[in-house]
């Protein structure tokens, strides 16, 4: 499935 | 978190430190670029728009306070600070910055990871942090002679998103479906930039002499 789009970086 | 990314996030929070130092120290911004100070807090802002909404961890959130604290505090210090705004090279700080501004907008708005406000003001501040160093460079080319604390801002800004890089070189070969090909690609373009500054500050230590960019 999709990556989550989360943006876990800074 | 990877030993890279963590070792880019102290080297971004050591050039906000060292660029506090100088302007404390020596209640002086002579040699800093408003205008870069101005595009670093837009791209703060513009990033942690999830800064109330969702939450990773401890280190996260404090850092996104961290970075956008700061990046407020020095523009603030520079524009109303009696004494450090009387240091500002206004004169030299001409790049017309809302170029880059309105440049990385047009460019958020076609090229996303997905279509909403979020993530286009995500991708927008991705590409303004490539660019947001060029009215920095400019005014240390215009400038002449840089001093110590400036030289070192600068080369922990450009270093800290080179460890970056190699953040995403790791998480590319170690996690499954790792595609982060906008911050990746932005991201090197953002380090080449500093390619000359890193140069001429190489040189400048081997010779142990003062660092100057050529006009």
């Amino acid at each position: 499935g999709t990556t989550l789009l989360y943006h876990d970086e800074l | 978190m990877n030993i890279f990314r963590l070792a880019g996030d102290m080297t971004h929070l050591m050039s906000i430190l060292v660029l506090l130092l100088k302007i404390y120290a020596t209640k002086s911004c002579s040699g800093i670029s408003l205008k870069t100070q101005e595009l670093y807090a837009v791209v703060f802002l513009a990033r942690y728009l999830d800064l109330l909404t969702d939450f990773f961890s401890l280190y996260n959130t404090v850092m996104k306070v961290v970075f956008i604290v700061s990046s407020l505090a020095i523009v603030w210090c520079m524009r109303y600070h009696r004494a450090v705004r009387r240091t500002y090279d206004r004169e030299l700080d001409t790049f017309r910055h809302y170029f880059l501004i309105l440049g990385s907008f047009v460019l958020a708005l076609i090229f996303h990871e997905k279509f909403t406000v979020r993530e286009i003001f995500w991708a927008f501040s991705i590409y303004l942090e490539a660019v947001a160093i060029l009215p920095q460079l400019v005014l240390l080319q215009r400038s002449g002679n840089v001093d110590n604390l400036t030289g070192q801002y600068v080369f922990f800004l450009g270093a800290y998103r080179g460890f970056y890089i190699l953040n995403w070189i790791y998480r590319y070969f170690t996690e499954a479906h790792f595609g982060r090909w906008i911050a990746s690609i932005s991201g090197l373009v953002q380090t080449a930039l500093y390619a000359d500054f890193f140069y001429y500050y190489f040189l400048s230590w081997k010779n142990n002499a003062k660092l100057k960019l050529p006009a």
